[in-house]
């Protein structure tokens, strides 16, 4: 084994959460403006480098 | 890395150095601004290959789950972390922390499975389309589409829509969309700490669907060493792994259970290559 090199292995995060308000239940998390996730991976330390979306989610690529 | 965000599910996976547990605070503060608020969480993870380089709160998993514990709301109360090994391999232990409240615990069923697998050592020849060829001039989108498709991962679920980058000089990660699915795969080619990992959902009534998948998954890489984790409500989708992966060549060394709040079973096996 090396004795330095990139860390491939992941960390993985899921967060779910739950609401009554019916304007949100459609869209929830996805109107999050992107500044507010780019807020987030800042502190996660990476940047958004791709995305794609469906009606059901949107999908990101990060940096890193 | 990849983000992925439904209407009340945002699923976060990074690799390196990152800090990933630092989102949890700000993605809470956000999601309340929506009147929406945290339920559940789960944290997962193998075992860093070097462990040394990695920052505050990862430094250790009991430090990660003094972060998490200290992160999250009181009224997630039913927590559990624990380190599932794999006594063969273990440089492959799956490392896991699940938090939910009351409401979860109690009601929590669901008819998704989810499949994280990590591969090592992979196939050198196989490894080498993950690297850029210098000067090649393209974008890391453009570089990311020709590595999915000389690699074959688009052959992977041909319905999904595969938003995908190269990084340079090697590197790759995509996403697969395909409904209310997500996929994801992540690759770094460097020789002596070589790594791919694949992930997706599925539904448990998909029949052989996943056994496909995995399949074809795992043969872009040809990895020497695989682990699998597979978390379900209720069902035992992990008896199907093996029937995936033995085919390949790659025998079942360990088989790890464990039952945790909000996520209910999560299985964990480890594969090595029969030629080794």
């Amino acid at each position: 084994m090396a004795l330095s090199g990139f860390e491939g292995f992941e960390k993985r995060l899921e967060l779910n959460f739950s609401g009554d308000d019916p304007i949100f239940s459609n869209m929830g998390l996805r109107q999050l403006p992107f500044d507010s996730l780019q807020q987030v991976l800042h502190e996660v330390q990476c940047t958004v480098v791709s995305a794609v979306g469906n009606h059901y989610f949107d999908a990101y690529v990060l940096s890193e | 890395s990849s983000l992925f965000v439904y209407p009340t599910k945002i699923i976060i996976k990074t690799c390196g150095t990152t800090q990933l547990l630092k989102s949890i605070r700000p993605l809470i503060h956000h999601a309340l601004n929506l009147n929406l608020t945290l339920v559940s969480c789960c944290y997962t993870r193998g075992n860093f290959i070097f462990p040394l380089s990695q920052p505050f709160p990862h430094t250790s998993f009991h430090e990660e789950v003094v972060y998490l514990e200290n992160s999250l709301p009181n009224h997630l109360c039913y927590r559990k972390a624990s380190v599932m090994p794999s006594n063969l391999l273990p440089s492959h232990a799956w490392h896991v922390f699940s938090a939910c409240d009351q409401t979860r615990f109690v009601h929590f069923s669901s008819d998704f499975y989810t499949v994280e697998v990590c591969m090592t050592e992979l196939d050198r020849n196989l490894a080498r389309k993950f690297f850029r060829r210098p000067g090649d001039g393209k974008s890391g989108d453009a570089a990311g589409k020709e590595m999915t498709e000389i690699s074959g991962i688009n052959k992977i679920n041909p319905n999904a829509l595969v938003c995908d980058f190269a990084f340079d000089p090697c590197g790759y990660s995509m996403n697969g969309i395909d409904g209310d699915r997500y996929s994801t795969i992540h690759v770094t080619p460097e020789d002596g700490y070589s790594y791919a990992s694949f992930e997706c959902i599925g539904s448990i009534y998909d029949g052989d669907d996943l056994v496909r998948t995995l399949k074809r998954a795992v043969q872009v890489f040809r990895p020497a060493k695989v682990s699998v984790s597979t978390t379900t409500a209720s069902n035992r989708v992990w008896a199907r792994v093996a029937g995936a992966l033995e085919p390949l060549g790659l025998k079942c060394r360990s088989c790890t259970a464990d039952e945790f709040p909000a996520l209910g079973s999560v299985v964990f096996q480890t594969f090595t290559a029969r030629r080794k």
